[in-house]
């Protein structure tokens, strides 16, 4: 299996909001982003997947401590463009794999969520890119998914 | 507004699945991913986002080779963890910008997001990492989209 994955990182300071039926059309997310970068609020993970009936789901995460910033500003958004909910949950965490040869190497993915699914840890978003593996999970079950990547990818301690 | 973005890239030989209706518990990502990657099927950007009453929707792209290979294998799988069904969708491309000071600059994806929404272009699915975000298009908005994000970060043409 060789090195493929380098590291494990992990973050608590995570939550993660939802907007929720918003209209699947140019323009929606640069309103929520471009709202929240004025106000300088970071986001970390965005993740937008499949829509059915021209509208979708948009999950996002910042910093536990711009929770309250955030909400204000997205109950404003969510009435302009008409979505029909905000979800917010502060329990979360995020846990990260890392490895530059992971775009060349099928089933990685695959081992790192085998990984959380055999300490019975439920996967509630994934981001990636060519180089990193994101998942959020409930902030509670960190140490135990953080170990079982570790033994899985026989990285050290 | 500096230097935060370094480069914009594309991808048009993607192809963007999407398994609606999975069971939000641990080891259905596994299942999913482990399959494909014994397979030897590279898969690229992996989104799961929200859920609703305990399903969600896994989005995730492969090459357009592997379409066939990928929809045999996928078939099997839904019918064994009781998905609802399976999207392919063959003219998407993968936009992405990259830039090793995102993290720490509110409103970057803001202004991706915006370069999009001034040419009409619709955004279908987005990942991010901190250096990178990507945005799943109609393939045949590439060219637009990479031009008028190159526009918004006064990048070289
Ligand atoms: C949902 C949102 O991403 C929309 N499709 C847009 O382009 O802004
Ligand atoms: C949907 C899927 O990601 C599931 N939550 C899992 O942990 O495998």
């Amino acid at each position: 299996k060789g090195t493929v994955v380098t590291g494990v990182t992990y973050d608590k300071n995570v939550a993660k909001f939802a907007i929720l039926g918003v209209p699947d059309t140019p323009g929606i997310a640069h309103k929520i982003f471009s709202a929240l970068g004025d106000a300088r609020i970071n986001v970390d993970v965005i993740v937008q997947g499949a829509k059915s009936n021209e509208v979708t789901d948009i999950l996002f995460t910042v910093a536990q401590t711009d929770i309250k910033k955030s909400r204000t500003i997205l109950e404003k958004i969510c009435l302009e463009i008409g979505a029909t909910g905000i979800l917010c949950e502060e329990d979360v965490a995020k846990v990260s794999i890392v490895g530059a040869g992971m775009a060349s190497n099928p089933g990685v993915a695959g081992r790192m969520f085998g990984a959380l699914a055999k300490v019975g840890v439920n996967i509630e978003a994934v981001s990636t890119s060519e180089i990193k593996i994101s998942c959020l999970i409930k902030q509670d079950s960190t140490e135990k998914a953080v170990k079982a990547i570790h033994e899985e990818f026989g990285l050290g301690k």
